[in-house]
């Protein structure tokens, strides 16, 4: 199955 | 202080109509080059960046930058008092409470002033890289709207491949699978705007929920034509250009095989 990742997890916090 | 004069009070509207159905609150963030807005869905999985900028707007006053924390649902219930096509402007302090929005008729027979309480998100700015994108495909805004919906009627997820002969995308559902190709029509004796291109570094395929993509069509009235770009293994950022002002631009986060 495919899995649906956060953005957070490719854009770390500025 | 921050004041800032638009004549097209009808762009609002269509802004937040882009983001309404994904964010209930937002920090606008006034600065002298404009006016921003960075906020994610609930769930996290996708983000809005928001950008008017200060030559877009007849008058623009922006002495330092301010944080204007404001509830997107009382946001669109006031902007909605506008007519469509009032000058629409916007003001508050350097530490507002409270922002004043004033709707002149075109006519300036009429005028309104309301006045909208401001609160304190506390959110995570994230940091989008400056990106080299390894696909990119202008489309007009339509058919993508179009093609998101037909998707979003068989399956809930859209694969979206793109190679030099065009975007396939794909979905699979209980009833059965879809794909549609869009294929570059550069030379044809379309418009700019109704035309398709891709240009690409290498061909990329990602998986995406088309609840979201769905839910970022409601930028459609915003510009004839989006732009899709994809890195592998990176979010697809889905961009609408706000003629002479800026754009929205939303970024979704893909699926990934478990």
């Amino acid at each position: 199955p495919m899995q649906q990742r956060s953005i957070e997890f490719f854009f770390r916090g500025g | 202080m921050f004041e800032a004069r638009l004549l097209q009070g009808g762009l609002l509207k269509k802004v937040l109509d882009s983001i309404k159905d994904i964010i209930t609150e937002g920090n606008f963030d006034c600065s002298p080059n404009g006016l921003s807005l960075q906020a994610m869905d609930s769930s996290h999985v996708s983000l809005i960046d928001i950008l008017l900028e200060s030559e877009g707007f007849e008058h623009y006053r922006c002495d330092r930058n301010i944080p204007m924390g404001l509830n997107i649902t009382n946001l669109v219930k006031m902007i909605k008092c506008a007519g469509s096509e009032d000058i629409v402007t916007i003001k508050c302090e350097d530490k507002p409470d409270n922002v004043t929005f004033l709707f002149e008729s075109k006519d300036n027979d009429k005028i309104s002033d309301f006045e909208m309480k401001t609160m304190t998100i506390d959110d995570e700015h994230l940091l989008v890289p400056d990106q080299t994108y390894t696909a990119v495909v202008k489309m007009p805004s339509a058919e993508f709207q179009r093609l998101c919906r037909d998707m979003a009627a068989i399956g809930d997820t859209v694969n979206i491949s793109v190679t030099k002969e065009g975007v396939r995308f794909s979905t699979t559902g209980d009833m059965g699978t879809a794909n549609i190709t869009v294929r570059p029509n550069p030379s044809g004796d379309q418009k700019e705007e109704e035309r398709t291109e891709v240009q690409i570094t290498e061909p990329v395929s990602a998986g995406f929920a088309l609840r979201y993509l769905n839910s970022f069509t409601k930028a459609t009235p915003l510009s004839p034509t989006v732009t899709l770009g994809m890195v592998p293994n990176l979010p697809i950022v889905v961009e609408y250009k706000i003629a002479d002002m800026g754009h929205v631009r939303y970024y979704l986060a893909p699926k990934i095989e478990d």
